[in-house]
């Protein structure tokens, strides 16, 4: 696994803003 | 109650002048204005308040308000600078700014390390990245044995923690992601850069003749 700790971690859905832009109208 | 117009002015909890919050921010008065119907509609999504809550937050991240997630609840508590549990209208738009594309490396950079510095202690250390680690493998429901996690945490703090003191203090982070860039991807939200396209509704209550 070539991957550091924080790579894995930003992975998460939780740290993806995205969604606050979606579905709100 | 919630964020009503009245005489043309907002009445809403903390909502703060557009032309003022876009003088601190990366956005033009019309990117905040537009950032005001969002706001609008993520803080009325529970208890119509004019303040986002976190279940509001998580309901809007996820559209599940049940959803328990330590990343987006630390991301709250971040946005939540005055600390009173909901973010406001001058909160939530200080905060985005830091994920506008054009906003300097050095503030998102910054911000990356309070998101992972989880006790505010001033370092990120190894036990606070294993929690998150760990947070991450619940919610992917994917396994990997205590081992394989040890050594991705071995060859993180030897690799970002230059001094070897067991912990990751600033420059050390900022050091890190210099030679990690993809670790900011979190860190910029393309849609900011289209805000008043994805919110048009906010022209017809624009506060100001021009933006």
């Amino acid at each position: 696994l070539n991957l550091n700790a924080f790579d894995i971690i930003s992975l998460s859905s939780g740290f993806d803003l995205s969604g606050l832009f979606e579905e709100t109208d | 109650m919630g964020c009503v117009p009245s005489k043309g002015r907002r009445q809403c909890p903390g909502y703060e002048d557009p032309v003022f919050l876009a003088s601190q921010t990366t956005f033009s008065v019309s990117e905040v204005e537009a950032l005001f119907e969002l706001f609008k509609s993520i803080s009325s999504s529970v208890i119509d308040d004019g303040l986002i809550n976190k279940e509001e937050f998580v309901l809007a991240l996820f559209k599940n308000r049940k959803k328990e997630n330590l990343f987006a609840s630390r991301i709250f508590d971040l946005f939540d600078v005055k600390h009173k549990g909901v973010i406001d209208f001058g909160d939530f738009v200080r905060a985005l700014h830091i994920f506008h594309p054009n906003t300097s490396l050095e503030d998102k950079i910054n911000f990356s390390f309070r998101l992972y510095d989880l006790d505010n202690t001033g370092f990120i250390e190894r036990q606070e990245v294993k929690q998150m680690l760990l947070a991450l493998l619940g919610e992917s429901e994917m396994k990997l044995a205590d081992e394989t996690i040890e050594a991705i945490l071995d060859k993180t703090f030897l690799e970002a923690d230059t001094n070897q003191d067991g912990k990751i203090d600033l420059s050390e982070w900022q050091y890190f992601v210099s030679k990690n860039p993809s670790l900011l991807r979190i860190m910029t939200l393309p849609y900011l850069r289209d805000i008043t396209t994805a919110f048009p509704s906010f022209v017809f209550y624009s506060e100001v003749d021009e933006a």
